[in-house]
């Protein structure tokens, strides 16, 4: 049975993508068999690992019936593979809505390929809308990237509020696996007022792991790399194996 | 006839906000009356000027047939009212295709306000979906805040290709008025390769003024204060005032 981690906040810019990217990368370089999902028509995770989204070969064709496995294409990392997006995904949060089973076309498609990825992370789009939702229908569990800034601790009730929707309704195994403080800057008393806030409010449910703001991660993209190939030693590469080990540990 | 502003940008945490509550601050206190007009579901211009989101008093319900001066309230800046946002409106993206103006619910609602409002600012959540394409449909200018990092220059030639599309359907009067380099730091390579490969492909069309990365500009809203109240001194004030004289000169 994969884990199935979503990288949900409908705030946009708290580190979603650079977050789905780099665990994944440090996951599979500690020798799991890895699956990134880019479920977000921006199509950042795709072009952060260095690949071009190609019309016809990528999520949105498989939200429309294409089998996943015949999408998925080597990341460049070994043990990780990618499931390419397309701007055409855009189009999906008005085509799903007329279907029957709106909602569990990528858990349908996730569990054909289940005994190949015990590790699967689905980026998300900065929306709770039907990209989203599929995904965390599909999830077994969510990590929710939270930027250490004003404006990113107004969003998460509500999507707390939908997460536990979601789970009442369509999918009883979603578990939240945490709340990771991103982007923090030590330097500036607003990091550390939020980040204490945060752990005020949820306590253990924020890592121990905390992603510090660092300019290589968002060089690393623009490379084609994760941080894990682009600078192995920075700050931020540390972090995010620290982070990799405690989603595992957290089970 | 009013000069409608859209903030608006699919790329998550660029800066629509921050430049929305900002420009429409600076154009109020040199005197002119502006609408500030919250249309994201997160209502963070809304709680970033100090308000609550009320139910039944939001632009949720403006999309509802409450006529907008009804839910106006002062903002706390002199000359800036605000048409504040709600959670609720989250709903509009599946609510609004069944109606046959599902477009020009917005348009039709500011068309009544036209004459008291010279300036009016819409601030616009991370997606070009139906609240978006509202925005779009009603403005008569677009401003783009494009962050100085790898992932938001891979996004504007879709959101340029979706105006292109309202334009030449829906609203011929929109223009661009201009791309804004925001959250520039100028030690970094990154923020000045991409800031050079801006201005080379947009030229005349990106603005002189450029937004600095400035911790002050971020810690504004948790005091729900506009820079321009919070810190009147900081590069990131003078730069919005910059920003909003090459906003009104270009007309
Ligand atoms: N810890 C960090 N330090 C510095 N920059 C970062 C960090 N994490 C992410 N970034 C950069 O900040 C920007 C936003 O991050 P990212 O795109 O991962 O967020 P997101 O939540 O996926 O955005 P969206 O809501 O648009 O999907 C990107 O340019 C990224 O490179
Ligand atoms: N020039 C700047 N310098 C430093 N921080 C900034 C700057 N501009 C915005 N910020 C901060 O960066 C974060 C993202 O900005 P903002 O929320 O305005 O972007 P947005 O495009 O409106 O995001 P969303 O896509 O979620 O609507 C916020 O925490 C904001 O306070
Ligand atoms: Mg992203
Ligand atoms: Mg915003």
């Amino acid at each position: 049975m994969s884990r199935i981690y979503a990288l949900a906040n409908q705030k946009g810019g708290v580190g979603k993508t650079t977050t789905a990217v780099n665990v994944a990368a440090c996951l599979a370089e500690a020798g799991a068999r890895v699956l990134l999902v880019d479920l977000d028509p921006q199509a950042n995770a795709t072009t952060g690992l260095g690949h071009r989204p190609v019309r016809g070969r990528s999520t949105y064709d498989v939200l429309h019936g294409v089998p996943l496995a015949d999408i998925v294409i080597p990341s460049g990392v070994p043990g990780l593979d990618l499931a390419p997006s397309h701007p055409d995904l855009a189009a999906a949060a008005v085509e799903l809505p007329d279907r029957e089973d709106r909602e569990q076309v990528l858990g349908n498609a996730l569990a054909e390929v289940d005994d190949q990825y015990p590790f699967v992370i689905v980026d998300c789009p900065p929306a709770l809308g039907m990209l989203t939702v599929n995904a965390l229908a599909a999830a077994n569990r969510l990590i929710v990237p939270v930027q250490c800034e004003y404006y990113a601790l107004e969003g998460l009730a509500q999507l707390l509020e939908t997460v536990e929707l979601i789970r009442a309704r369509i999918n009883p195994h979603l578990q939240l696996s945490g709340l990771l403080l991103t982007m923090h800057d030590g330097r500036t008393r607003l990091a550390q007022d939020v980040a204490s806030e945060v752990r005020e409010h949820f306590g253990s449910k924020v890592f121990d792991a905390v992603i510090p703001r660092s300019v290589r991660l968002a060089e690393a993209p623009s490379h084609g790399r994760p941080i894990s190939q682009f600078d192995p030693r920075s700050p931020g590469a540390d972090a995010y194996y620290r982070l990799a080990l405690e989603v595992v540990e957290r089970g």
